[in-house]
């Protein structure tokens, strides 16, 4: 474990309760996709399946159940409880064509041909895209609530810290997984744009708009 | 029988 993967999964947890905060706060999902948080929970699903088979940490297994409870519990309450105010005209991304590519591209190229190591690698590519939808939503709404900003920049920020966390391991402990690194890089850079807009316009105080 | 990963990353 190093500070920037330790600095990375606070940035993820922080940002998966600043949205489950914000639905329940505000009782409202309104810009959120529904669809990217039922991608992540599949993320956490298929990629934390070994919580039953091998024990890493207390660290590891809290984190990976902590992910897991809050992942389904914004899907109910986008789905469920709050469904009344889900936006579901603008969150119409068409995510089959997220997830068949994606699970053909983890039976092509993985570490090994098991079925916990292709659910990983699913897993891994699944995550570099799961939040197209979202970013797709707030591209035609043309706006995002300034904690939904918040939100997307933890997240960003998270796999940002992930790479450097990568870098480190490649030269202080000889490790480097391809699969993660190029997954993470993708992720990393489909922010790119949105990180822009954060700095410049919502560190200014000012609303996230998208030119029209 | 080959290596397989421990993957110990979140």
């Amino acid at each position: 474990m190093n500070i920037f993967r330790l600095t990375g999964d606070l940035s993820h947890l922080a940002a998966i309760i600043i949205l489950l905060l914000k639905i329940w706060k505000t009782r409202s999902c309104a810009g959120i996709s529904g669809k990217s948080q039922i991608l992540f929970a599949i993320v956490f699903t298929t990629r934390y399946l070994d919580l039953l088979s091998s024990f890493i940490s207390l660290y590891n297994t809290s984190m990976k159940v902590i992910y897991i409870g809050c992942a389904y519990a914004t899907v109910y309450l986008i789905y469920m409880k709050f469904r009344a105010t889900y936006d579901g005209n603008h969150d119409s991304f068409r995510v089959e064509f997220l997830v068949v590519p994606v699970g053909g591209l983890a039976v092509l190229i993985n570490h090994d041909f098991s079925f916990l190591e292709i659910l990983w690698t699913f897993s891994i590519y699944l995550e570099s895209v799961a939040i197209l939808p979202q970013l797709f939503m707030i591209s035609k709404t043309g706006e995002a609530e300034t904690i939904t900003t918040h939100y997307l920049f933890c997240l960003g920020l998270y796999r940002a810290l992930y790479i450097v966390n990568w870098i480190w391991r490649y030269y202080f402990e000889a490790f480097f997984d391809l699969i993660a690194i190029v997954a993470g890089v993708v992720q990393t850079i489909l922010y790119c744009d949105f990180f822009y807009l954060y700095v410049t316009k919502v560190l200014k105080g000012k609303k996230l708009s998208l030119p029209a | 029988r080959e290596f397989v990963f421990q993957h110990d990353e979140l």
